[in-house]
């Protein structure tokens, strides 16, 4: 562990209490994509069956886990069943094929072992890289957001942002790298630099988050 | 050196 995945963890952590807040608070689950959400918890699931197949790391690692895919399904209850009239399918329309496809094909050729787990996992890598679209589409579609959405996004992007300088820090301390793990979250991490620009030059300064038309 | 890093990472 080093301060930067901790922090990054945290921010990941913290994207996730942004968003049941600002679900809870406002009793809306306007302008949250409920695509990017199932594709999470299938990230999550897909990745995390190394808590019944792989070694054991830490609790830390045990309890983060259990809590990403105990929240994930739970933002899925609110968005389909508590809160299913403020959700509003008809602007979140990105194909999920488009991302679903490619990543299969992806881990099918790019895996540590050809064997489900690894499979899964690289699925689950590439996955999260991409899964963040369905989202940032629906941003794209409607033009603007709220402030409390916006939180949440950038929490989330952090997340992944910080693992970068994490994946250097392990290369000069431990000596190696993991090409998967890094080359999906430069991915992951690039998608969000728009986002980035506009967070930061408006939301961050007071202003709403509105697209240049 | 490529390794297995992230299975250890979130």
């Amino acid at each position: 562990m080093n301060i930067f995945r901790l922090i990054g963890d945290l921010s990941h952590l913290a994207s996730i209490f942004i968003l049941l807040h600002k679900i809870q608070t406002t009793r809306s689950c306007r302008g949250i994509s409920f695509k990017t959400q199932a594709l999470y918890v299938t990230v999550f699931a897909t990745r995390y069956l190394d808590l019944i197949f792989g070694e054991f790391v830490s609790v830390y690692n045990v309890i983060m886990k259990l809590f990403f895919l105990g929240s994930s399904c739970y933002i899925l209850y609110l968005m389909k069943m508590k809160y299913k009239p403020t959700n509003d399918p008809s602007i979140d329309t990105f194909r999920l094929e488009y991302l679903l496809g490619p990543c299969t094909v992806l881990a099918l050729i790019f895996n540590f072992s050809f064997t489900p787990v690894e499979i899964l996992w690289s699925f689950s890598i590439f996955l999260e890289a991409v899964a963040i679209l369905p989202q940032l589409f629906m941003l794209q579609r409607t033009g603007e957001a709220e402030a409390i959405t916006t939180h949440y996004l950038a929490a989330l992007g952090a997340y992944r942002a910080l693992y970068i300088p994490n994946w250097i820090y392990r290369y000069y301390t431990e000596g190696s790298w993991d090409p998967i793990a890094v080359l999906a979250g430069l991915v992951q991490t690039g998608l969000y630099l728009d986002f980035f620009y506009i967070y930061v030059t408006k939301v961050l300064q007071g202003q709403k988050f509105e697209l240049p038309a | 050196q490529t390794t297995e890093h992230s299975k250890d990472e979130l």
